[in-house]
């Protein structure tokens, strides 16, 4: 997974966005943690990236591949710039009851993008 | 390619002069993002914050948190990613302090409140109920061991004063400590109710003559406040995603 540093010529690449939240008052429900990478994907992906890295490992895939950059392109030409890896993310906060709430949420961080 | 951008949602973001207001937008979809996640509306309307040290006793005496001498909360894990990405069961860990009021017919009443509102399809796998005993002055300096028996009844509020017997437990005492009580069965038969209201009453016999006291819901001792702490998971297993 490709990292947006503005040196990729915007292939599809993982955007880093943090958010306090204490900058958007979110201190007083959320105990922990600080804030949230809400990070996301973003880019190109042109047809030789097609299947990378997500699935690469595949046979099918290679030969779709191989298929794309030959211009000869089976089934859909266009990808998308997806997640292909994503993290748990564990949130201490205030319920409307006023109860302490841990819980463990799947997939709420995208730790790496790819072209699927 | 312009192809590409009519289909793919991510590609062709990051123009320059729209930077302003993509941040604009995207922190208001990672805020909607995030309460969709926790399965509310809107964020909680925090008008009074929890007594401090009621708070903070309850996260010291969980496995799960670790306060700080500063008074800030460490937890292992909530540093916004979690140890183990493969963990991909929803889980939860609901702390609720005691509260009283008019209703509850007597000092030893007590009541809860937890919703599966929020937090739909919640199955209870475990709750305990954390109460304080004080051994009162006098009885320290004996250093002796006194065997209370602590039972836990529940009424329901605005009833005939029915009190139903839901635990017993042997208590010994040497010093002024927490005790657990299991109250798994009645928080999760309160929740499939669809009740919100959990109401207690706590009877210990022999606290008296062993000169000790459960702490309930005292306002000049928040530290010692009673509390219920729940562990529950997404009952829904059809949504389960399983790792091949």
């Amino acid at each position: 997974g490709l990292e947006c540093d503005g040196t990729n010529g915007g292939l599809c690449c993982r955007q880093q966005f943090y958010i306090d939240f204490r900058l958007i008052g979110w201190n007083d429900w959320i105990i922990a943690p600080a804030g949230y990478y809400g990070n996301y994907c973003e880019g190109s992906c042109p047809a030789y990236l097609a299947g990378v890295p997500g699935s690469a490992s595949s046979f099918h895939t290679a030969v779709v591949n191989q298929y794309r950059m030959r211009g000869m392109s089976p089934g859909s030409v266009n990808s998308c710039c997806i997640p292909t890896k994503l993290s748990t993310m564990s949130m201490l906060y205030f319920d409307d009851e006023y109860n302490i709430v841990k819980r463990d949420v799947p997939n709420m961080i995208v730790e790496e993008c790819g072209c699927a | 390619t312009v192809s590409q951008e009519s289909q793919c949602a991510s590609c062709g973001l990051g123009h320059p002069d729209d930077s302003g207001r993509m941040d604009t937008d995207f922190l208001e979809a990672v805020k909607r993002h995030i309460l969709n996640r926790l399965q509310m509306r809107e964020r909680p309307n925090i008008t009074h914050p929890i007594p401090k040290a009621a708070m903070v006793t309850a996260l010291r005496k969980l496995h799960a948190g670790k306060v700080r001498e500063d008074g800030r909360f460490e937890i292992p894990n909530l540093d916004g990613h979690a140890a183990h990405n493969e963990v991909q069961e929803e889980t939860s860990e609901i702390i609720s302090f005691a509260e009283s009021d008019d209703v509850t017919p007597s000092k030893s009443s007590l009541y809860f409140l937890i919703s599966n509102e929020g937090n739909q399809n919640l199955y209870v796998l475990q709750a305990n109920l954390w109460l304080y005993f004080k051994l009162l002055p006098g009885t320290q300096e004996k250093g002796l061991r006194r065997k209370v028996t602590v039972r836990v009844h529940y009424y329901e509020p605005g009833g005939q004063n029915v009190h139903w017997p839901m635990m017993e437990k042997r208590v010994e005492l040497k010093r002024s400590g927490w005790h657990t009580f299991p109250v798994s069965e009645a928080v999760r038969e309160m929740l499939a109710k669809g009740g919100r209201r959990q109401d207690l009453d706590i009877h210990c016999d022999g606290c008296e003559a062993a000169n000790v006291q459960p702490i309930l819901v005292d306002p000049n001792d928040p530290s010692h406040r009673p509390f219920l702490v729940v562990h529950a998971q997404q009952a829904d297993g059809k949504h389960r995603i399983r790792k091949r």
